[in-house]
């Protein structure tokens, strides 16, 4: 599985 | 956080702030499409429901807050407090045919099959169509009052500054999300005509109107 994103955008 | 996300969200704030300013100043929301404002107010609804679960900093969280708030705020301005203003008759692009799709695809692309996963997704794909409505109200009235093209300047610049965000992130960070990506691409490129429109009319002093 890819890398988690952090969701630390807008 | 980096220069060109920064201001990217700043023009983004601008943009919100200056559709509420406008509505409230002129006490009417002639020239704003209402079904654009909604859709808007879905993308960040969608986006911002980990608002709550996970906290990433103040500013993002204030951000969200803000963002969230203006939206619904615009939207009573438009179907509540000004409707006698609301330009029903020609804001009439069926949003349905944006909300459908992007749900399907944000069902089958996503990084991850979770609800909160599955809405910022969906969330991501109604933002890049979200300004349809508004530019097809612009291009059914063949004009739109300047105050109007600063708001649309000003909101395709922040996802134009987003690209270069993301090349920057891509370089220096090894941050790289092709769904977002994709996304900020179309988002901008639909602006493209009218940012023509916008540097070689509005910035000489003329009014915006579209070649008839």
């Amino acid at each position: 599985p890819e890398t988690k994103i952090i969701k630390d955008e807008l | 956080m980096n220069i060109f996300r920064l201001t990217g969200d700043l023009s983004h704030l601008l943009a919100i702030l200056i559709l509420l300013w406008k509505i409230w100043k002129t006490r009417s929301c002639s020239g704003i499409s209402g079904r654009s404002q909604i859709l808007f107010a879905t993308v960040y609804t969608a986006r911002y429901l980990d608002l709550f679960t996970n906290f990433v900093s103040v500013y993002n969280s204030v951000m969200k807050i803000i963002f969230i708030a203006a939206a619904f705020a615009t939207l009573y301005l438009i179907y509540v407090k000004f409707k006698a203003t609301y330009d029903r008759n020609h804001d009439t692009f069926r949003i349905e045919f944006l909300l459908a799709p992007c749900a399907l695809l944000a069902l089958i692309l996503n990084h991850e099959f979770t609800i909160l996963e599955v809405l910022w997704t969906f969330s991501i794909y109604l933002e890049s169509v979200a300004i349809l409505p508004q530019l097809f109200l612009v291009s059914k009235t063949g004009e739109a009052e300047t105050i109007t093209s600063h708001y649309l300047f000003a909101l395709g610049s922040y996802r134009a500054l987003y690209l270069l965000n993301w090349i920057y992130r891509y370089y220096f960070e090894g941050f790289f999300d092709l769904i977002a990506i994709v996304a900020g691409i179309v988002q901008t490129v639909l602006y493209c005509d009218f940012f023509y429109l916008y540097i070689t009319r509005v910035i000489k002093g003329r009014a915006l109107k579209l070649p008839a």
